[in-house]
């Protein structure tokens, strides 16, 4: 199981542009 | 007149949905010491997008909250508390729904737009770059 802040950092991740 | 930096200036949206604008920005929130309200406008973005029937959401609709929200970060004392009030209700009624950081989401992205962006488009980081 991950931490906390592991799931809400692929959260961020996520969401972030990705390469054009 | 499209390059990316031309839209850069164009809206706070447009410079977060380019790769390399979201980066720069982020250095210079970083140098601000609030690079913690544009993490959180991006976990929103992710938590919406999120599919509803995974049992983590709850998981991370609760990180989500403690790491931005219950202690008293830059991100919560941009938030109005009925806000804030609405997602510890939210957190701790287990009711969990794809909007439910929205309105923070929002008020976050007034205050970026009003402040941060305006500074970023003549900050040092950015001058450099262009």
């Amino acid at each position: 199981l991950d931490s906390e802040d592991d799931s809400v950092q692929r959260c961020i991740t996520s969401a972030m542009p990705k390469h054009r | 007149p499209d390059s990316p930096l031309s839209r850069w200036t164009k809206s706070l949206h447009s410079l977060l949905g380019d790769q390399d604008g979201a980066h720069l920005f982020r250095i210079f929130l970083e140098r601000e010491k609030c690079v913690d309200t544009l993490d959180f406008w991006f976990a929103c973005n992710g938590f919406r997008q999120m599919d509803r029937q995974e049992t983590k959401t709850l998981r991370v609709a609760k990180a989500i909250y403690k790491r931005y929200i219950e202690n008293n970060s830059i991100v919560a004392k941009q938030l109005k508390p009925a806000t804030k009030t609405y997602i510890r209700d939210s957190v701790k009624k287990q009711q969990i729904d794809s909007a439910m950081f929205d309105q923070a989401q929002t008020e976050i992205q007034t205050t970026m737009e009003e402040n941060a962006y305006q500074m970023f488009l003549t900050s040092e980081v950015y001058l450099d770059y262009v």
